[in-house]
């Protein structure tokens, strides 16, 4: 899950 | 969401949309770096391949959409287009790719999140991916720097794009240390690291945007 949040970015 | 990444993303779209209305209203693309173009091309492929697999939003899958859209089709204009080609100055846009973004992919190899060379799955492979397009990003620009210090008078539209473009990078940074503030565990030292020296490398850029603007001269950069 964390990493979804590095990549919820353009 | 918050309004210095919306405005970042916001001030990249703008650029992107001076550079098509440059070249599709004018057909001219005199004073722009394919090879700049190119390699963003390249950083929204490798970085939105997990598009379809990864839904964040509405808003997210459409900003992607549009990144990739218009940096494909301004390749496609400056390669192909039968007038605005012609004006596509080769010979001052000689900056190799390659040097570019063999460092990166082989930096992106040894410094990820990750760091498990191992386990050679998709999931790794996606991760290296996402990691070299933020490398190449922060060095995308640098054919199209060189280039404005050999094309003595840049147009406005030119010096805008590349103001827009340098500006959005310098938003993101608020949005990260505004996110790293708020959010708890929102610690991403390879996004902030290719972020700042991205946004370094504007800085004399952004110094003659200003002098220019202010003493209200032609922007010229020197050789």
């Amino acid at each position: 899950e964390k990493e979804k949040d590095a990549h919820d970015e353009l | 969401m918050n309004i210095f990444r919306l405005a970042g993303d916001m001030t990249h779209l703008l650029s992107v949309l001076v550079l098509l209305l440059k070249i599709h209203t004018i057909k001219s693309c005199a004073g722009i770096s394919l090879k700049t173009q190119e390699l963003y091309a390249v950083v929204f492929a490798t970085r939105y391949l997990d598009i379809f697999t990864s839904y964040i939003s509405p808003y997210n899958t459409m900003m992607k959409l549009i990144f990739l859209g218009s940096s494909f089709s301004i390749v496609w204009y400056m390669r192909y287009h039968k007038i605005v080609r012609r004006s596509y100055d080769k010979d001052q846009d000689t900056f190799r790719p390659y040097i570019l973004m063999l460092p990166c992919l082989i930096l992106a190899l040894l410094i990820n999140e990750k760091f498990t060379f191992k386990e050679i799955s998709t999931s790794f492979f996606l991760f290296v991916m996402w990691t070299f397009s933020l490398y190449l990003e922060a060095v995308a620009i640098l054919p199209q720097l060189v280039m404005l210090q050999r094309t003595r008078n840049i147009d406005n539209l030119t010096g805008q794009y590349v103001f827009l473009l340098g500006a959005y990078r310098a938003l993101y940074i608020l949005n990260w240390i505004y996110r790293y503030f708020t959010e708890e565990h929102f610690v991403h030292w390879i996004t902030w690291i290719s972020g700042l020296v991205q946004t370094l490398l504007y800085a004399d850029f952004f110094y003659y945007y200003f002098q220019s603007w202010k003493n209200n001269v032609k922007l010229q950069l020197p050789a």
